[in-house]
């Protein structure tokens, strides 16, 4: 079988300014996938890796570039499944983290499948993951789409974040 | 929200999806990310998923391993992913997307939303899109 890695940036209704954007990172992330593997990585690894290009994107609804809560907040999730032992790492409303992703594959390591909210924020920061100030993690159209959303603008495709 | 699935040259095979939830959420509201089964799921027996999209209407019908069971009964990749996400926009509602590979190696991208954007590299060239049925490719 030829290695191979899909990535998807989410689904919904991209505006025409937006496509172009959304193409650049879904790109760069599959080819950084594929780097990983074409060098020897893990198909885990490289997985990952894919996922923390989108991340680091602010075109993205994750990591830099999550929407907020009603109240503005960050918090995020992610998953990892791997198809051997169908093992299963996962956080769920993790907070001041650049890469989510990165937790979830540590959970994968514990007795455990799901750790949340401020458990999963602090597991993070014990084990080494640097600590991100909300400010680092939200951008202005986050916040134009918090503001959208409590003003029920949000029927404008043109206010909405996809995914 | 992202994802990523892939598989090696064994067989193995691996799924990951992150996501910032859905905006103006509830604090405390968990969606179908963290979910297995529904935000991703990977079975080396069968297949590998990453949804994207409603996460309400996602976990409801637990997407991602509606299609693993598609692709578990024959169904190819492609078609496999489209009747779970047709299948779960026509029952519970709202939009979604996914990506799939079956344990054969083939891939499956569909979606009920207006757009979802995809990519992945097979051989020297890269295949990517945004738009419906849209295939587009460049040489690496």
């Amino acid at each position: 079988i030829e290695p191979i890695i899909v990535v998807h940036g989410g689904a919904g209704n991209y505006t025409y300014a937006d496509i172009s954007r959304c193409l650049r990172g879904v790109r760069a992330a599959a080819i950084k996938g594929h780097q990983v593997v074409q060098s020897g990585g893990s198909i885990l690894d490289a997985t990952v890796a894919a996922v923390e290009v989108m991340e680091a994107d602010p075109e993205f609804n994750a990591g830099k570039g999550s929407v907020l809560t009603v109240d503005g907040k960050v918090q995020m999730e992610a998953l990892v499944m791997e198809g051997e032992h169908m093992k299963v790492g996962s956080v769920t409303g993790i907070t001041n983290v650049a890469h989510p992703i990165s937790v979830a594959k540590l959970v994968m390591d514990l007795p455990h499948s799901i750790l949340g909210f401020e458990s999963a924020t602090a597991f993070a920061h014990q084990n080494g993951i640097p600590f991100v100030p909300d400010e680092e993690l939200i951008t202005p159209a986050s916040l134009q789409a918090l503001e959208n959303f409590k003003n029920k603008k949000i029927s404008s495709a043109a206010t909405e974040i996809p995914g | 929200t992202v994802g990523a699935i892939g598989i090696d040259s064994n067989g193995h095979m691996v799924s990951c999806t992150s996501t910032g939830g859905m905006n103006g959420k509830l604090t405390g509201r968990v969606g179908d990310t963290p979910i297995p089964g529904s935000g991703g799921y990977c079975d080396d027996n069968i297949g590998t998923v990453s949804a994207t999209g409603n996460g309400e209407s996602i976990l409801r019908y637990n997407v991602s391993q509606r299609i693993l069971a598609y692709l578990e009964a024959g169904t190819g990749a492609q078609e496999a992913t489209r009747l779970a996400v047709e299948g779960m926009t026509k029952r519970v509602g709202g939009e979604a997307g996914a990506i799939t590979i079956a344990k054969n190696g083939d891939v499956g991208i569909a979606f009920t939303s207006k757009r979802m954007s995809w990519a992945y590299v097979k051989g020297s060239k890269l295949y990517y899109g945004i738009n419906p049925n849209e295939i587009l490719e460049e040489n690496l």
